[in-house]
């Protein structure tokens, strides 16, 4: 831990709250972008899973159970409590681009990748149907890359050992739901359920 | 190797 951190977490927990304050105080959340708040409620639950799973230190685990609370109550204040004052029209930045480029970068620079929705598959034995096509989309996505290392490694002579070593080990999971969704969702009753 | 103790950055 050092001073530049310890002020950056304690600036950043301000911020939270100053805009938790702003929006009961005024009961508006007018100007506010409850599409940013929903993805900060996204980002610190997909980051903090870790809350279960490795205790770090006292301030870690206090501060990060302090941002979920936190980066919800602002969420349900916005599109619940004061739903009203809330003008979803000035909202209006698409999310889907923001989240197709970090979803990318995520799977580039990563240490593991297990995705929680092929978890389920293994674990419930089925998916819903949007569910699979959304996996499938993300499957296809990790294989037109392998296309693209390929080319570059061709064509521009670059090679990036991380990229392609955590993408290859992530497109080799999609396998198996490969041959699920083409045997079952494509050809099958459009609803995916394990053998 | 990824060591979280050293990825505890919030």
């Amino acid at each position: 831990m050092n001073i530049f951190r310890l002020s950056g977490d304690l600036c950043h927990l301000v911020a939270i709250i100053i805009l938790f304050l702003k929006i009961w105080k005024s009961k508006s959340c007018a100007g506010i972008s409850g599409k940013s708040q929903v993805l900060f409620a996204v980002v610190f639950t997909t980051r903090y899973l870790d809350l279960f799973t490795s205790f770090i230190s006292i301030y870690n685990t206090v501060m990060k159970v302090v941002y979920l609370a936190s980066a919800y109550a602002t969420v349900s204040l916005i599109y619940l409590r004061f739903r009203s004052t809330f003008d979803s029209e000035s909202d209006s930045f698409r999310v889907e681009f923001l989240l197709v480029p970090v979803a990318g970068l995520s799977f580039l620079e990563n240490y593991a990748f297990t995705p929680l929705e092929l978890f389920m598959i293994t674990k419930t034995g089925e998916a819903a149907s949007i569910t699979t096509h959304y996996l499938f989309f993300l499957g296809l996505y990790r294989a037109l890359y392998l296309g693209n290392w390929l080319w570059r490694y061709h064509v521009e002579e670059f090679f990036d050992q991380i990229a392609v070593v955590s993408g290859v080990v992530q497109t080799i999971f999609y396998c198996d739901f490969f041959y699920l969704y083409f045997t079952r969702v494509i050809r099958g009753s459009g609803k995916m359920s394990l053998p | 190797e990824y060591n979280v103790y050293n990825h505890d950055e919030l």
